[in-house]
């Protein structure tokens, strides 16, 4: 598979040359983060491929010869700066959940977003717990970071089944659209 | 897991977990770099290669500002220790570790030595001048502060001397209860003192070590200097904790969980609602 050949010589690099440790100069630090992006950059299309098949099994790979539609699944590699242009963007998206270990883990999704309130809904279609938490000022003014994203919306992807996935629907709401709940479920921040 | 925060210093100060209450504390100090003319190698300045540190870690001079969100599904305490360096600490609801998502830098640069910054937790616990570090990330390795197994140690460089790697966890033992923190990327860490766990987080030294890369361990981005974000996930408990877990098995199964952690992918709705795009 040829969209997995830029990061695997990526890796050939860093390994051979001890990359990432502060031992080789500024300049070539730069470049290994340059390669190691691209690299991982040529693998989206790969993983959103087989990602697909999971998803939707019943679709034939190809119709008609052509190959079937690959769903689009971005990811956010700049999450580690609270960042996420796809998010910002978007007042609905789709949050797919993959996991790589064999056996069912939890785990909890934070996401930044622009607005203030959201509703998230589960494969089986009950909305979940949620909480939304400001991005400390620390880290909204880490420099090269350039994003709208004031908060961070939290929720609960449990369960995920083993080798598996689970897509939770994430849809903006007003306040005023968030159905009343029971007051046990209901997120109480306090700052 | 629950903690607790000390009202004056804004800082942690208690850890309930696994049904025990242990008495905590974390602060971020840092080391001041050694600077030499290189020539011979007591004169070796602290770099990319070594860490020679010139005396013992100074506290940072903050004041902490701490802000509190206490929710259902996870409570977080913002610090804010001074231009470059915060913390969030975060507990989820369910989960038996407490976070530690500290963000160091820029490091100023304003002395000669440069400033190798490091966390440093200290808990009451006796552990005997042991530590313990899965160096290599094949098994843990038991440390022991000022010794070699094969040889008869004298020490010159007693704080370097005692850093080893950390792949993902050094820990601290007393009888039955272990105290882990677990790291979500390669450290170097140290017990310096019983009772204390050490880990090296940043360093901007202003000076090469001459060990070959031909420059100072002084990384931009943006034309100011590097930003780094990590975490560590505090542990303990015993052989029997109430979940029926090991505290072994509890540390494995959070390392799995975060060094394997689940990949998130999102796609638009292209503006369907729920039940259509079901």
């Amino acid at each position: 598979r040829v969209d997995l050949n830029a990061l695997r010589e990526a890796m050939g690099v860093m390994q051979h040359h001890d990359a990432i440790t502060g031992t080789e100069k500024e300049h070539v630090a730069h470049d290994y983060s340059r390669i190691l992006a691209k690299g991982m950059d040529e693998c989206n299309f790969i993983t959103a491929s087989a990602l697909s098949k999971l998803v939707a099994p019943e679709e034939k790979l190809f119709v008609n010869d052509e190959p079937a539609p690959v769903i689009p699944f971005e990811t956010c590699p700049l999450l580690n700066v609270s960042q996420c242009g796809f998010t910002e963007k978007n007042n609905g998206f789709v949050v797919t959940v993959y996991n790589p270990l064999s056996r069912p883990v939890s785990k909890h999704i934070r996401i930044p977003i622009r607005g203030d309130h959201y509703v998230v809904i589960d494969p089986k279609g009950n909305q979940l717990d949620t909480e939304i938490i400001p991005i400390p000022e620390s880290i909204l003014r880490i420099p090269g970071r350039k994003s709208n994203a004031k908060n961070e919306l939290i929720f609960l992807a449990s369960n995920l089944p083993p080798l598996g996935f689970k897509s939770y629907f994430v849809e903006e709401a007003s306040e005023n659209d968030l159905p009343q709940k029971p007051h046990k479920n209901k997120s109480r921040l306090r700052e | 897991a629950e903690f607790q925060i000390n009202e004056t210093t804004g800082s942690i100060s208690k850890i309930i977990m696994n049904n025990i209450s242990l008495d905590f504390n974390q602060e971020f100090l840092y080391y001041k770099g050694f600077v030499g003319n290189n020539e011979v190698f007591a004169n070796r300045s602290s770099g990319a290669y070594i860490f020679r540190p010139y005396g013992k870690a100074s506290s940072i001079e903050n004041q902490n500002q701490v802000k509190i969100y206490l929710g259902n599904l996870v409570s977080e305490v913002h610090q804010q220790y001074n231009d470059w360096i915060s913390q969030i600490i975060r507990v989820y609801s369910g989960e038996t570790y407490v976070e530690f998502d500290w963000i160091v830098g820029p490091i100023p640069t304003d002395d000669a030595h440069g400033k190798e910054i490091i966390t440093r937790y200290t808990t009451p616990l006796d552990s005997n001048s042991l530590f313990y570090t899965d160096s290599n990330g094949r098994e843990t390795l038991t440390r022991i502060r000022n010794f070699r197994p094969t040889w008869n140690l004298n020490l010159k460089e007693p704080v370097a001397g005692n850093y080893y790697p950390v792949t993902s966890k050094i820990s601290i033992r007393e009888k039955d209860l272990e105290v882990a923190v677990l790291t979500d990327r390669a450290q170097g860490g140290s017990s310096l003192e019983d009772g204390q766990i050490e880990l090296m987080l940043h360093r901007k030294c202003l000076h090469d070590d001459a060990f070959g890369v031909g420059e100072a361990l002084n990384e931009t981005a943006f034309d100011k200097g590097l930003v780094t974000r990590g975490s560590h996930y505090v542990v303990f408990g015993t052989k029997k904790n109430p979940s029926g877990k090991t505290i072994a098995a509890q540390e494995k199964d959070i390392i799995q969980r975060k060094l394997l952690s689940s990949w998130t992918f999102l796609s638009p709705t292209n503006g369907l609602t729920y039940q259509q795009y079901k």
